[in-house]
């Protein structure tokens, strides 16, 4: 089974291939690979309901950070990871504006210092997936600190 | 190198990079597995990437195979294509499946309770494993990024990074539609369906008059049953009525199936109404006890 809306039956059938498993160096005692485990889910211990207090710290230890979101995600929507930094209360350094992909508007982005807030316009949860090339874009510009 | 991969079933290209996939020790008894796949510029000078899927419990080859990686499976689930946009283009990423008990990854004595301390920790010394496997790596820049669930693996990791004794050249995390907060997760979300056009008037007149108070609404974890209800059918609308939760516009792949893991992540997602989630479930639509005036 997947979660829902998500059809993961190629990567499932092609990693449980034998002669796949072999290459990966997968022992052969191991259970059939799936994408999410009732194992893990079932017995989790969620023990933050916030990661406000985290990020102030790796903040204040000079850390850089970036949250993206795709704006059609529904599963953690891009409004509530806006307000989350938003209600970091750092000083905003730049006004809330587009950034540009292929001469198109990929998204909106503002920066606070050393985290930037940036949305990936159109795209779902999983961003690389759905817009591959702002994606990458976006992630050229934030492991080398440069402009969105 | 023991874990190195000289060859992949259906891949028909030649990789222009090179990649390994094995076992990071963490706990005892706990074995996580990695693939590592080099940049594809200048595996020396380009940064070091740690990508973790979420869940919690759910694979980061997904993260590979479906979103960043250098290649994905076609959907005859035996051939592989190069993926153009592939971010081990410009650096070296490291996958690693976490906790242990998701994908590949393991425990010897085949116990899968965890918390989110304890996978930090866990993720912290698979982190040290992979660094004694490929010490070379240890000057690369660091960067560790979650995704979704990953929202909360990858803060709690980079603060064990950053303040541990481990040398490592850390620069910086990134959450890609993270949780990061229950709170505002759950009370963004009623203002996001509402303004896509998912609940209408009447139950958007509801929310309101039950769950707002001079000006000041709390979908989170108000005292109102009668607000805890509306939310539950205006979360209900959201995650079992047939949309793609994932991504509102495009269409449900594979049809309305759920997944317990995928269904106990949105009760994660939304501790206080979780428990109604299953009923939810079940239910085509609003539970009949609910009536929308």
């Amino acid at each position: 089974e997947v979660p829902p809306c998500i059809n993961s039956t190629a990567q499932m059938n092609w990693l449980n291939r034998g002669d796949v498993r072999k290459a990966l160096h997968i022992p052969a005692t191991l259970p059939p690979w799936d994408l999410c485990s009732d194992d893990v889910g079932e017995q989790y211990t969620t023990l933050y309901s916030t990661v406000k207090d985290v990020y102030l710290k790796l903040i204040s230890l000079g850390l850089r950070a970036l949250v993206y979101n795709g704006d059609t995600d529904m599963a953690c929507n891009f409004l509530g990871d806006q307000w989350f930094v938003e209600d970091l209360g750092l000083e905003a350094t730049t006004k809330y504006q587009t950034w540009i992909h292929d001469d198109q508007i990929a998204g909106f982005y503002q920066q606070f210092g050393n985290i930037t807030f940036l949305t990936v316009k159109g795209a779902g949860h999983m961003v690389p997936q759905w817009a591959p090339g702002p994606a990458f874009h976006m992630f050229q510009s934030f492991i080398t600190n440069g402009y969105y | 190198a023991p874990d190195e991969v000289t060859n992949l079933p259906g891949m028909k290209f030649k990789p222009n990079y090179r990649q390994w996939s094995g076992y990071l020790q963490a706990r005892q008894g706990k074995f996580l597995h990695y693939w590592f796949v080099t940049s594809q510029r200048d595996p020396v000078k380009d940064p070091l990437v740690l990508w973790l899927n979420g869940g919690p419990g759910c694979s980061s080859l997904d993260g590979f195979l479906s979103e960043n990686g250098p290649f994905h499976v076609n959907d005859n689930g035996a051939s592989l294509y190069e993926n153009a946009f592939s971010w081990n283009k410009i650096a070296n990423v490291l996958y690693v499946e976490s906790p242990a008990g998701v994908g590949f990854s393991y425990s010897d004595d085949k116990k899968y309770a965890t918390d989110d301390d304890q996978v930090a920790d866990d993720n912290y010394k698979a982190l040290q494993s992979f660094f004694a496997k490929f010490p070379n790596f240890t000057q690369n820049e660091f960067f560790i990024f979650g995704e979704s669930y990953g929202g909360i693996y990858a803060p709690t990791l980079s603060l064990r990074v950053a303040t541990g004794a481990a040398k490592i050249n850390f620069k910086g995390f990134a959450v890609g539609n993270g949780l990061s907060s229950f709170a505002l997760n759950d009370q963004s979300l009623i203002y996001f369906g509402y303004y896509h056009g998912l609940f209408g008037e009447d139950l958007w007149r509801d929310l309101n008059i039950n769950c707002c108070e001079k000006g000041s609404c709390n979908f989170y974890n108000s005292s109102s049953d009668a607000c805890k209800t509306l939310v539950i059918v205006a979360f209900g609308i959201v995650y079992n009525s047939g949309l793609n939760e994932y991504a509102l516009y495009l269409d449900c792949e594979g049809g309305r199936r759920s997944h317990r893991g995928y269904e106990r992540t949105m009760i994660h997602l939304f501790k206080n109404c979780g428990k109604h989630m299953h009923t939810l479930k079940f239910s085509d639509g609003a539970p009949s006890s609910v009536s929308l005036g």
